[in-house]
């Protein structure tokens, strides 16, 4: 089981829609996943269509330890996928975090009680924008980070933060996480900025770029207005084709470790 | 003086963009505004060029009491502008607030100080994208709340938790707290899902509904890689000119109160 947090403090930057699209189409491959919503706004939950009056169990409880994680887990549309949903109550949970013990372990730890019978392959986690208690707890409990990046000049002003911040969990908490990779998302290639960014971040990081660049497509910010991640809203269209693409490199990459 | 928190917890709306040249729009009218980049990423210091290395004194100094807000104040290329910018240290701030007295109302103390000859007409704070102790301590020391609204779905969604949010502080802690209003960003008119969403937010919340939309045009996310807010970077580009319109909607509204 690998589990893979989907972060960036960068608002906007398609860490919720890499986090469903990707997972559906690993899904789909025959790989049976699973989503954590760490997000207070719950727009991963809500991609997959979960009424908000169907999150009783989330992963606020989950966090804070007054459930197990198997009971926070629902089924989604997608066969071999489930996801913990989330409400608006992990808005407050940074702050009650603060004065747990063991604070940056919570989620480590929930993890170690899900059923083997569930059989997850993947784990992939949905970040909130910040650098908070909660994207802390996902790096402690994660193997490796994903990192959707959009082609903009703010967006790549927040990336050496956001690597420095995973070497310093590296360093105190989770020895063994990993860097999985950076993902362009919304690209246009129409746009001189975007084209000089992505070249840019190539030249810094090299191979850990993936390949497949996500477009900017309108298909894909429809998709949830329906509760139905691209890939199912319209396989066809650049979106959903990049984020299959996506995945078979994930795939691919993993494999030969 | 007129307080306004520029907030949606939402992340990439355009927050940051829209103070910077509503900012810069207003002090073109001749006022004196000042901007608090209330957000870790520092996005807003970083839209004007302003060094790392030059923000010695910053927001978090502010808000934690180590510093008077006059101390941090330094002026911007725009006549009339000035601000106080954030660090990275900033993403410590929400759990050092949490065990402080007061932690609520530490910048509403802050703004007491800074001195009549300043003269400001406009304080804007650029928030970052959570409902963390941060926004919290700029919706109490604010007059009025300004939200960027991006016309997609997710954006969509959170908006109601918003503003469920601005009336608890309302309620709780700042009583002369408003809402100033809602002002549509990176709008594509050929894009249904964007024309829907603008629809249903005027249906929803009419004329706190900004008539002035601002366009999606790459010279405003080309601007800050220049470290110009884009009506300096571009005045003609439609950006600009949507942003000079808006901050004469906005002043021509504060006459009519
Ligand atoms: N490839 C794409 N093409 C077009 N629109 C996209 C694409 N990817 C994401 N979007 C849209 O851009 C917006 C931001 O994406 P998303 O919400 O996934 O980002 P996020 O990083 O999760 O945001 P937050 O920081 O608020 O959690 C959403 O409205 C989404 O529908
Ligand atoms: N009208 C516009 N046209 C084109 N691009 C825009 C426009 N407004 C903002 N952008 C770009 O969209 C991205 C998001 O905007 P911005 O950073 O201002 O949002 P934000 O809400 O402050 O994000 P965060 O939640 O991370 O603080 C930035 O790269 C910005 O340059
Ligand atoms: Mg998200
Ligand atoms: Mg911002």
């Amino acid at each position: 089981m690998q589990i893979i947090s989907v972060a960036n403090q960068k608002g906007g930057v398609g860490k919720t829609t890499t986090t469903i699209n990707l997972a559906t189409a690993i899904a789909a491959i025959r790989k049976r996943v699973l989503i954590i919503d760490l997000d207070p706004q719950g727009n991963a939950s809500t991609g997959f269509g979960i009424e908000r009056t169907d999150r009783e169990i989330s992963s606020y409880d989950v966090v804070l330890g007054a459930a197990p994680i198997d009971a926070a887990i629902l089924p989604t549309e997608v066969p071999g996928l489930d996801i913990v949903p989330s409400t608006v109550d992990l808005s407050g949970a940074d702050l009650e975090l603060a004065d747990l013990p063991e604070r940056n372990y919570r989620l480590k730890k929930a993890f170690e009680k899900i059923p083997a019978a569930k059989n997850y392959d993947y784990v992939l986690i949905d970040c909130p924008p910040s650098l908070s208690l909660l994207t802390i707890n996902a790096l402690v409990a994660s193997d490796s980070v994903l990192v959707p990046l959009q082609c903009e000049f703010f967006a790549l002003e927040g990336l050496s933060l956001l690597l420095k911040t995973i070497e310093r969990v590296r360093d105190a908490f989770n020895p063994t996480l990993e860097m999985n990779g950076v993902v362009l998302t919304m690209f246009d290639g129409r746009n001189n900025l975007a084209v000089q960014v992505a070249a840019d971040v190539r030249d810094y990081l090299g191979d850990k770029v993936y390949k497949t660049v996500i477009p900017r497509n309108v298909r894909v910010s429809e998709a949830p207005s329906h509760g139905l991640p691209a890939i199912l809203y319209d396989h066809r269209c650049s979106g959903s084709r990049a984020y299959i693409n996506l995945a078979g490199e994930l795939l691919r990459r993993d494999r030969r470790k």
